[in-house]
């Protein structure tokens, strides 16, 4: 799975997700990523964010929509929801959820959170130098 | 903060280092890298967010690292099965593909899907068909061959579990 959230100048935020989905699937299952919501959404009033891993729970658990409701409906910041989702809710016994997300709001901000051994990730920020990293 | 800013991420998993050699680690990275300062380039010169995501992932689809686009895994038979979507914070358009094959940058499609449809989400050979009318380019089987990948799959073809695409041994059953 591949993915990139960005913030542009004009203060718009969008997600982008695209996977091959898991190695031998069949009978046409479907993971998050293409489902606006669960592995993908945009909002310029929250974040942007694209998730990856284990389609299954994210798309139970409705991941990328949560991370922007709890940004609107309880005041959580990007990083302090992004946390709450990938390290307290994905754990919980009937989810289990391995993965991670990227993601950045209308200020700038940005999360890079996930609970496996590693993600491969990158990002660069307006007059800073780029970051990319494989491992935690 | 910033005014403006991209990140991309190629998956998540137990990425186990033995499974691949110095050479594709350095071309995940060189990916990773050339991914996020084409992103950077398109933002400082103005280029609206959800036309800097879409050629970012297209960026990430046309390498054969990643489980996507030209890297995509195999699928039970042996084939491989798409899905994408991209969404606009601006005005909440969205675009979405799944079960596509043969399609060669699947964000594409799925962003023709937010342009042109009026849909938010097409499927399988409807999806193509969308495509085809849109000019959304596409590429026969051997395109998405990777070696590597098909290695893989046949580890667990005659088996009833499937695999993550950063997973070391942790098939899971279907059901």
């Amino acid at each position: 799975t591949v993915g990139a959230v960005a913030l542009d100048i004009h203060g718009n935020v969008a997600a982008a997700t695209s996977t091959g989905g898991m190695t031998n699937k069949k009978h046409g299952r479907i993971g998050d990523s293409s489902i606006i919501g669960a592995g993908t959404y945009a909002n310029n009033a929250t974040c942007a964010v694209s998730c990856t891993g284990h389609g299954e729970p994210f798309l139970r658990a409705v991941s990328a929509y949560d991370i922007s409701c709890l940004m609107e409906y309880k005041g959580l910041s990007l990083e302090d929801a992004a946390n709450y989702l990938i390290h307290e809710k994905m754990k919980q016994d009937h989810l289990q959820g391995e993965g991670g997300l990227i993601a950045i709001d209308h200020q700038g901000n940005i999360a890079i959170t996930f609970n496996t051994v590693g993600m491969y990730r990158g990002y660069r920020r307006s007059g800073e130098k780029e970051h990319i990293a494989l491992y935690k | 903060m910033s005014n403006f800013a991209i990140v991309v991420h190629g998956g998540a998993g137990t990425i186990t280092p033995d499974l691949y050699t110095a050479e594709i680690e350095k071309g995940i990275r060189d990916t990773l890298f050339e991914a996020v300062e084409a992103g950077y380039f398109l933002l400082r010169e103005g280029e609206v967010a959800v036309n800097v995501v879409s050629h970012v992932v297209m960026v990430l689809e046309n390498s054969p690292f990643f489980n996507a686009g030209k890297g995509s895994v195999f699928t039970n038979d042996g084939t491989h099965e798409m899905e994408a979507a991209i969404m606009n914070g601006a005005n909440l358009d969205a675009g979405a593909a799944c079960a596509v094959k043969n399609v060669r940058n699947p964000i594409v499609l799925a962003r023709k899907i937010l342009e042109k449809s009026g849909h938010v989400y097409l499927h399988g050979k409807g999806a193509e068909e969308f495509g085809r009318l849109y000019h959304v380019a596409f590429e026969p089987e051997e395109y998405f061959f990777d070696q590597f990948r098909y290695d893989e799959w046949r580890k667990i073809k005659a088996s009833n579990t499937y695999r993550l695409d950063h997973s070391k041994d942790n098939a899971k059953k279907f059901g």
